[in-house]
């Protein structure tokens, strides 16, 4: 990626971050749509031999054989038999039986999380910079399980399997399937088997949001990532006839000069169709007569965004407004459309839409402005964020984090263009796409990196540096914002915050899990032998006489609910044990919060540490008095600080 | 009813969970408990993966008949239909 480096403080350089030569051992294995491998991001100049611990490797198929691995892409395999048998056989002229990537995604993600620097890159001249991966000394390992119908629970598994017994350190999953009991998801119980063998497995939370309760991947082993944008925007102006202009984003390169100078005229799709959904500018919905030689304005929604650009092109148009509805609000994600177009948000598309039909012959222009730096305030959460609260265990807050996934340049497949589509005959080295897809394999770049300065840690110890160091403030002390609504984000939103992987490296402290809380957490959900067998894979018995609760999980964050109606005082109590892993130093405790009706304890407040890895435990207690709305939410935060340290830890509270 | 598109007849994928430690002793590898579990309830039915590390147990074609019968099998934990998961 470029930018995003500088953004999270790593610089354009490795120099910047320490370089043990563990860094070089730690392999991340991507679960995804294959590789690309002759993308210089896979360029293994300066890469020793592949770690002795290593025991995957490298499948032939179509279009890829054993010597496209290198000492840095060091494996990859392909899992098709649960596809095929559904789908039937896979169309080899359409894509390749191999781990070849026929689509982009994979490329994307991988390259995203550990690509090597490459320097001169680019989309189409958008984002120019150094390109490099989170980890760029980290190994990678393509595990291809999505094909153009879908990635099928068996294939996943399959890779899982296979993942694990390769001995990868990370694994990157920007995928899930919707929202299921943890013995019934694959990727859940897959996970639980990594987790055991000490790998972290970090998934993307989803593209539902803003929806509340839109989470999937939110199992407690796993690292459920949400996304964030960058301090970069790509302008594109729609300047009306009327002398107005309102800005947008587009990532259209106008190599032919296609977009004229002069204002156009300029219409609105469901004005230019028979169709019910003509607004929509669905495949054959436009009518050529009205839209030729015009610049056509549709809305957001149902089919591909770039897709739209071409059913304009194909009917004659000059170019395209994309404008956003009530879904999307004022998010607006570039692309690389085949005609000059640019997106709008619905503030904005709401006044051009009143300008389109009050004008008897309206006219624009569309005004392409390059990349754009410094954009503030950023990051912002995305909308399409996925949202908790946490629906299969609302004890547990989720997502985790927020990384970077808006607007994301990367390295992608040489076999399809930058928007994906058929028709799009253009090749790229690199191109921007946004998505939880994209903030998920950043958190496992820097997983990686975490892992190569300290491999001694555990997958919990990893996010939990990973998650008390996140930020919830911009430097000038407001709070992150959410662009679905304009205000400042949530726990819900943004779990613990912004990643911030230069402070991850150097947290204090740390909350360790061990393969035992968990099933001790196992047994909190009630959960039968018959389901914890399935999915720890062993014969596990909860004991009857023991109190088992989800509030003991050492989890770096607290989800609290209380009931709603009820007048008498809710008191829910929570226990913690923090390891140190820094020097020795005394922390003490601080407590904020949007609800003075809650009253939080922290006993004892102060913790004192003398060596590394000692471990001492608290009890937080919240006491919420009278009753309150049912579905009412309150939020915020305990940090533990030893003036050199803040080990922050996000709470939600939530009356149900 | 000859439909052969009929859901009580058609097979689909799914992922059968076993429980390692109750194979029975007379089996050598799981795989050929694994198998032989299979085979109880169809002649015809392949394992497409056995699986060693990430779960126990192995994904097969079933109809919903023969899952449900090979779910109440000794040592079958549960026997659930392949999802489809999408890219974020």
């Amino acid at each position: 990626t470029t930018r995003t480096p500088e953004f999270l403080g790593l610089g354009q350089t490795t120099e910047t971050m320490p370089q043990s030569d563990s860094a070089g051992d730690v392999i991340i294995g991507v679960l995804d749509t294959g590789v690309w491998p002759e993308s210089k991001s896979f360029d293994d100049t300066g890469f020793g031999p592949v770690p002795s611990s290593w025991n995957g490797t490298c499948e032939s198929g179509t279009n890829f054989n054993s010597s496209n691995c290198n000492r840095k892409l060091i494996g990859a395999r392909y899992f098709a038999k649960g596809y095929e048998a559904t789908l039937g056989p896979i169309e080899e002229s359409k894509e390749s039986k191999s781990p070849r990537d026929d689509d982009g995604h994979g490329t994307h993600t991988a390259t995203t999380a550990a690509g090597s620097f490459v320097p001169g890159a680019s989309l189409l001249g958008y984002a120019p910079g150094t390109a490099r991966g989170m980890a760029p000394r980290a190994r990678i390992a393509a595990y291809k399980v999505c094909w153009v119908g879908g990635c099928f629970s068996s294939d996943i598994l399959a890779a899982m399997d296979k993942a694990i017994d390769d001995n990868v350190n990370v694994l990157s999953m920007s995928l899930g399937g919707g929202n299921s009991d943890y013995f019934r998801d694959s990727v859940a119980m897959g996970a639980f088997s990594a987790m055991e063998k000490g790998i972290l497995i970090s998934c993307s939370a989803g593209n539902a949001g803003p929806s509340a309760y839109s989470l999937s991947n939110s199992a407690p082993w796993i690292t459920t990532v949400g996304a964030g944008t960058l301090d970069r925007d790509f302008p594109a102006f729609v300047s009306l006839g009327n002398g107005k202009n309102f800005s947008g984003v587009s990532l259209y390169r106008d190599n032919s000069n296609s977009m004229p100078s002069a204002l156009t005229p300029f219409i609105y799709a469901g004005n230019a169709s028979n169709a019910t959904s003509g607004n929509l500018c669905m495949m054959g919905t436009l009518s050529p007569q009205q839209v030729k030689g015009k610049i056509v304005m549709c809305d957001r929604g149902v089919n591909a965004r770039v897709q739209k650009g071409a059913v304009v092109k194909a009917a004659g148009g000059l170019g395209m407004v994309l404008a956003n509805t009530a879904a999307n609000g004022e998010e607006l994600v570039a692309d690389a459309h085949l005609l000059p177009a640019t997106s709008v948000g619905q503030r904005n598309s709401d006044v051009i839409k009143s300008y389109l039909f009050s004008d008897p012959n309206p006219t624009a222009t569309i005004l392409f402005e390059g990349t754009k730096v410094g954009v503030q305030p950023s990051p912002v959460v995305a909308a399409f964020s996925s949202r908790g609260p946490n629906s299969i265990t609302a004890d547990i807050l989720k997502p985790d984090i927020v990384a970077p996934g808006v607007n994301i340049l990367a390295g992608w497949s040489g076999a399809v263009g930058p928007t994906g589509l058929a028709i799009d005959a253009r090749r790229v080295a690199f191109n921007i796409i946004s998505g939880t897809s994209m903030s998920c394999p950043h958190v496992s770049g820097l997983a990686a990196l975490l892992k190569g300065a300290h491999p001694e840690w555990s997958p919990a110890a990893i996010r939990s540096a990973l998650m008390t160091t996140a930020y919830t403030a911009y430097k000038n002390g407001q709070k992150l914002q959410d662009v679905a609504t304009g205000k400042p984000s949530t726990p819900f939103d943004h779990g613990a915050g912004h990643v911030d992987p230069i402070s991850a490296l150097n947290p204090g402290l740390v909350y360790d899990l061990t393969v035992d809380d968990y099933l001790n957490f196992l047994c909190a959900l009630n959960y039968s032998a018959s389901e914890i067998s399935t999915l720890a894979k062993r014969s596990y018995t909860c004991d009857e006489k023991k109190r088992y609760s989800v509030r003991d999980l050492n989890y770096p964050s607290f989800a609290v609910n209380f009931e709603g109606r009820t007048t008498s005082t809710n008191v829910a109590k929570y226990t913690r044990t923090v390891t140190n892993v820094g020097p020795a130093g005394t922390y003490k405790a601080t407590v904020t919060s949007d609800n003075p009706s809650v009253k939080i304890t922290v006993e004892p407040n102060t913790l004192s540490f003398g060596q590394v890895n000692e471990k001492k435990a608290y009890t937080v207690t919240f006491s919420a008095s009278g009753s309150a709305p049912v579905n009412a939410n309150s939020f915020g935060r305990l940090e533990w600080s030893d003036g050199k340290h803040v080990v922050g830890s996000p709470i939600a509270m939530s009356w149900n | 009813n000859t439909d052969v598109s009929h859901p009580k007849t058609t097979p689909s994928t799914y992922i059968v969970h076993m429980a390692k430690s109750q194979m029975p002793a007379s089996f050598e590898h799981h795989t050929h408990w694994y198998d032989s579990s299979l085979k109880s309830v169809s002649d015809s039915a392949e394992m497409l993966y056995t699986y060693t590390s990430a779960i126990h147990g192995f994904s097969t074609r079933l109809t919903p008949e023969q899952a449900a019968s090979l779910s109440s099998q000794p040592g079958v934990l549960s026997v659930l239909p392949e999802l489809k998961y999408e890219l974020h």
